[in-house]
Parts: structure tokens; sequence; C-alpha cells
């Protein structure tokens, strides 16, 4: 292991950590410094497979998984709590913060402007960096995972690695993917509609104006990239009505955790500036939407 | 940067302590941490409206593949996913089905040739967090290849 990297105690936790962790920086194409931090399996790390975590926005940190999501420690206040649910406690783990701008990692130029071509191979270059670092797990079997825009972080990185005959790599896992944008689009009026936020007059609008027909399947509606604009209408008028109503998009029985002050600062912000976090089909449709009509859609505008 | 309906303010605060940065090795070059970075999603260029010919070139290549996704999700919901995982055009093996943990409904789960396609029950955008048990006992049996 690299010993340089090695984190031997964490501020909040009490006690040691029970197992190898390391957090450091990875090399991408020169001048990039990719931050990652590495916990050992739980259970018999020299056995275990190997996992790369990634989050996704695009400009999201996978520190977001290690602290919130699958990572071995929670933060409560000033304090770290252990996850009991924990994917160390099966699994080698890499939670890489990818781009460069993204957490901690940084470029040394200062260009923070990328695409899914550079993202995955930097990713690539740090993922080679990361097995020079740790050479003892060049035969373990290794896995691709993350969520949402990770959903093009890792097919793009996992057709990189078929060229990669030195990583052991077998297979991949997606959870929330941006898979589709188009599928994803037309997905999430339908989910709206079939979920009580939005009404069946607006949906029997939605569905007279957007579908051959009238008829409501699948394949006969399209409403993402519709030239019809009694749809594009339609639609926006339904996406505008569920943007504002301070639904938490991320879970939809979950109460909306933002703080009072985030809220208004987000209320003035969010026009222009809503939240990549996870990029999202539903916000694609808005966005597109806004951008290609001249709509007069009355949007109620809070103070 | 505000992210709709998520209050990361308590990990933000302690990742820009530095006995944190100084426990994680991160040098004083490195930015503040925040959860997501404006500078970079905002300069970001996205190339792939669709990922089929990706996933499915890689699960033709006999790598292994899990779709999961948290069915209370407007975000990346799970139905587009599902109809992502149809067209991919690899053979379904058995009927759509429940799993369980515990004894109970975990969600549901479709298999096809060299991948499968699962719902998490009552899971938000982010699974691990919001179904842990859930998650870990999914992912375990992904790795172990053991049907669920």
């Amino acid at each position: 292991a690299f010993e340089a990297d090695r984190v031997t105690k964490l501020p909040g936790l009490s006690g040691e950590i029970k197992f190898n962790t390391f957090s450091g920086y990875l090399d991408g194409e020169p001048g990039t410094h990719l931050h990652y931090i590495f916990v050992e399996s739980q259970n018999d790390p020299a056995n275990d497979p190997l996992l790369l975590w990634l989050n996704g926005g695009p400009g999201c940190s996978s520190l977001l998984g290690f602290f919130t999501e699958q990572g071995p420690f929670r933060v409560n206040g000033s304090q770290l709590t252990e996850n009991q649910y924990s994917w160390n406690k099966v699994a080698n783990m890499i939670f890489l913060e990818s781009p460069a701008g993204v957490g901690y990692s940084y470029s040394d130029s200062g260009n923070y402007t990328h695409d899914d071509d550079s993202t995955s191979a930097n990713n690539l270059l740090a993922l080679k960096s990361w097995f020079v670092k740790f050479p003892e797990y060049k035969n373990h079997d290794f896995y691709l995972t993350g969520e949402s825009y990770a959903g093009v972080y890792i097919p793009t990185l996992s057709v990189r690695l078929l060229e990669e005959p030195s990583i052991n790599y077998k297979g991949f896992a997606i959870g929330n993917g941006y898979l589709d944008r188009v599928l994803l689009g037309n997905s999430a009026i339908r989910f709206a509609y079939h979920h009580g936020l939005i009404d069946s007059s607006m949906w029997r609008k939605i569905i007279t104006s957007c579908c051959n027909n009238g008829d409501e399947s699948p394949e006969n509606c399209d409403f993402v990239q519709t030239t019809d604009y009694k749809c594009s209408k339609a639609v926006a008028i339904a996406s505008n009505f569920i943007n504002n109503i301070n639904l938490n998009p991320y879970s939809i029985y979950e109460d909306c955790r933002t703080t009072a002050s985030s809220l208004a600062v987000d209320t003035l912000v969010t026009r222009k500036h809503r939240s990549n976090r996870r990029k999202l089909g539903w916000s694609l449709i808005r966005k597109t939407l806004k951008q290609s009509e001249t709509m007069e859609v009355e949007e109620d505008h809070i103070t | 940067q505000t992210i709709p309906c998520v209050d990361d303010a308590i990990l933000i605060r302690y990742l820009g302590r530095n006995d944190v940065r100084q426990a994680l090795n991160i040098p004083s070059a490195a930015p503040d941490w925040v959860d997501c970075s404006t500078v970079v999603s905002s300069n970001y260029t996205m190339q792939n409206p669709s990922l089929k010919t990706q996933v499915a070139a890689s699960i033709k290549a006999g790598k292994r593949g899990l779709i999961y996704n948290g069915d209370t999700d407007l975000v990346c919901d799970f139905l587009g996913d599902e109809w992502f995982s149809d067209q991919l055009g690899f053979p379904q093996i058995g009927s759509y089905e429940a799993w369980y943990v515990n004894g109970q409904v975990a969600g549901f789960v479709k298999h096809y040739d060299g991948f499968a396609y699962a719902t998490i029950r009552g899971s938000g955008h982010t699974v691990p967090e919001y179904r842990p048990a859930a998650a870990l006992f999914m992912i375990e049996a992904f790795l172990n290849s053991t049907k669920f």
C-alpha cells in the first residue's frame, strides 16, 4: 500500500479506524490531481473484489457517497458514526472525486472545462495511477459503480477498460443512472402523472396534444422532442407546476430538507442556476422547453 | 450553490475543517470542499444523450451489469431506465419478480442475458442513503453472482 496516503485517524471518530484507509491524489492528464479515498474491505480485503464508486452531477463529489450513502462513516454534527451497511463490509472501495474541480480535486491550470470524453479519459488515467500505488490489487475482480450522471461516466469508462487487459475488469452497477436523455424525459411525465403529481385533466391535455391519435402508450408519445406547440405548452405547464411546489424531486415522499436560508437563496437563483447535482431527465425537459419555446406559460415567482 | 431539497451543510462544514483536511492529506492548494461544483457543472459539455452503445458493448464483451433504480425518484426515474434496459436488445430471462430482504419486498427485478435491472421499493435517487440494507444486500448478491 501507498503509506504516504494512509489515514490513521479521522476527527470526530471515537477510536481507531477498523480497516485500512487511504486518502490522496491520483494523476490524470498532466497538471490534473484527482482526490480519492480508498477503504479496504472489513471482510477479507486480500480476496474481496475492488469497486470504484463515482457520484454524478456532473460536478458532484463522490465523498457524498462516502459520507451519506455506502461509505463506512456518517457525519453527525462534528462526530462520525459507523454505517453498518457500508459496502466495504463486502468489498474494497475507491471513491474518486472527478473531474478536476470537484470536491478536493483540482488542476494546476485552473481550467475546469470538461466533457464526457475528457472525463472518462482522466478517470482511466486516475485508475491506472491508483493501481501503481496499490499494485497488490491488480488481480482482484474489479467493478465500476456509481449513480446518476455516473450513468454516463461508467459506460464511457467501461468501454475504455475493454481495451485494458491489465485491469481485471468484471462488470458494472449503475444506480438511478442518466442513461438516456429522451427516455428519461418521456418517462418523467408518466411518472409524475402516475404518482399523483399532475391531475387527470392535465394528463388528458398532454396525451391529446403529444400522442398519436390520443393513444397514450409510450411508443405513441414524445414529450421531449416534440415540435408541436400545444404539446410543448402542456408539458411546460405540468413541469412548471411540479418545479414550483418545493417537492423533493430526489425522493418524492420525503420532505424537502433545504434549510430556510438556502431555500431563500435557491428561490432567488433557481431560474438560472438550478442545481446540476445529479443531472436529470426532468430538469432537461424543463430546460429544453424554456429555451426552445417562446410560450406564455405562467410561472409562480416566489419572492 | 444550492441543491433542491438537499441539505449538505453539515458535511460541507466537516470537510472544510483544517484538521479533517490534514487527516485526509489534502494540500492547501486544493479548493474548499463543496458537495457539487457550479463551475464544473456549468462548464461541462454532455456528449452522450444515450449510453446504449457503450452499455451494450460492455455486456457483449462479457462484463456483468446491474442497472438499479430507487422507485420514488423523479430525477432519473425507474421507468426510463427500465425502458433503457428493455431496448438494449438482450433477451429477458424469466419474469419480472419481487426480491426480498428480511422477508419483505425490497423491490422488483428483471434478469436479462448478461445483466439485471432492479428497483428498490420506496427509495429515492441515492439508494444506499434511503435503503441501506437493501442496497448492501443487492450489491453483495451482484458481486457474488447470486440471483436475487
